[in-house]
């Protein structure tokens, strides 16, 4: 199962949520590949993977044809989680994907076949609807969205939605929202409630846990850890293994 | 003077430190021009402008050369402050642009003329370092970058002074910093702090103020008002305030 993790918006817990949720679906049992499709490479980063052991080997150098995607796999520090690194060079790869002409299938061609190994395949977006994202919206079966708690990232909620509607439309008939998922919520905050409710009446796809804003989330990643390495005591760790869980019982059956 | 607000990593407070700096420096006595280049059009929306007005009168047709750039140009509730618009169009300019070939001097032929009536214009970047912002820092005379007090936002300001370099050698040798400014700063932890110092030991251009997170902040533009509308007495507007000052005793000399 391949599951795209977008949103447009920045800022909004891409990243974190792509590592920490892959992480506690291992404490579950099953495998998982994180792929970081995002030129910052901060999933690379915040699973621990120092920049030079990824130079020339990295998502860019996949989809410029000089390596095999499995060549660039690599173990993190958690049992059952892998990581598919990037580096700031996949910038590049938008110019040259749109001037290459078919630029939007890309990695289904050159990732599904091997990624379909794990039990999940976490692709973590850039914030933009742009070539990489149409790239794994194209690849996956499925979107989790993460939605902050702010006003402002109700905004792109709907562009989001017809993009992926497209997406099913042209390219990828079998591609749906697994789930959107509350991320920085602030319950002492009448602005955080006020977009929860907003999002979970618009969206019943919503899934019933909300992850709360708390510091150690924001620390964990200057370790090179996710949450579970990092404070598995911690809300944050709690909210991320409630996701796991319900993640698994929508998509494989209770 | 054209200043691109610009920072790849998402969700720093570009947008937020668009519309805010820019009510403040019409505080004192500037006229002040904010472009939205993000297809999210989050500074249209912040800045209290309803999507349905803007329909066919924004950016992407003055990219696309339909409309003069002036054509586009709006007033805001904030005597002195003006808007040129976006819309979730612009994001197919980007594919456009590229396929046009010179596609990062558009901006300055298309902009940059009109645009220096206004004595500050601010640029509101999107989360890439893409066709749009590249545009947008060969249009300008300067950028201010907004850092997060977070990790991960720590990792992409290599890269995006290495950007703007390369834009200053090759297409903008007018283009310098001016100035990086700390955003959402949480005295209450060790984690802003040291992010904090990490930033002003590696960049001496940035600024003294630091600006709060506070919740009005992130409740103003869900009322479609800058801070200084919806709350001057805020630590938010105080700090938008001395930032206002600071760069105007920094660029026009003090
Ligand atoms: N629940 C949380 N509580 C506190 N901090 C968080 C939480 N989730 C994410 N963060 C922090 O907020 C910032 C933004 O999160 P993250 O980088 O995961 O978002 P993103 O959507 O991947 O960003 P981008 O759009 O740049 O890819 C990071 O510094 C991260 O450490
Ligand atoms: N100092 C602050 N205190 C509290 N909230 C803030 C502050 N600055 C910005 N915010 C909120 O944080 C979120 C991110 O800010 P903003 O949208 O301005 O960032 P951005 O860099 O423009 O994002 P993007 O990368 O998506 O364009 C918004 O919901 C905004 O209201
Ligand atoms: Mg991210
Ligand atoms: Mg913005």
């Amino acid at each position: 199962m391949i599951l795209a993790v977008a949103n447009q918006k920045g800022g909004v817990g891409k990243t974190t949520t792509s590592i920490n949720l892959g992480a506690y679906l291992t404490r579950l049992g099953r495998s998982v590949l994180v792929v970081d499709c995002d030129p910052q490479a901060n999933a690379t980063t915040a699973l621990g993977i120092d920049r030079r052991r990824v130079e020339g080997r990295s998502l860019y150098e996949v989809l410029t044809g000089e390596l095999a995607f499995e060549q660039i796999v690599l173990r993190t520090a958690i049992d059952g989680l892998d990581l598919a690194p990037s580096s700031p060079t996949l910038a590049g790869a938008e110019v040259e994907l749109v001037e290459a002409g078919a630029f939007e299938t890309r990695f289904r061609e050159l990732i599904r076949p091997t990624a379909l190994r794990w039990d999940y395949t976490l692709l973590d977006c850039p914030p933009s609807l742009g070539v990489l994202t149409a790239n794994a919206l194209v690849a996956a079966d499925g979107v989790i969205v993460p939605v902050q708690c702010e006003y402002l990232a109700l905004e792109g909620l709907a562009q989001l939605m017809r993009t992926i509607e497209l997406v099913r439309r042209r390219a990828n008939p079998g591609l749906r929202v697994a789930g959107l998922v509350l991320t920085m919520y602030d319950s002492r905050t009448n602005l955080s409630q006020q977009v929860a409710e907003e999002v979970r009446t618009h969206f019943p796809d919503t899934f019933q846990v909300a992850i709360p804003r708390t510091i150690r989330l924001g620390e964990a990643p200057s370790f090179g850890q996710t949450i579970l390495e990092y404070d598995p005591a911690s809300r944050g760790a709690a909210a991320y293994n409630a996701l796991a869980e319900e993640l698994v019982a929508r998509l494989e059956g209770a």
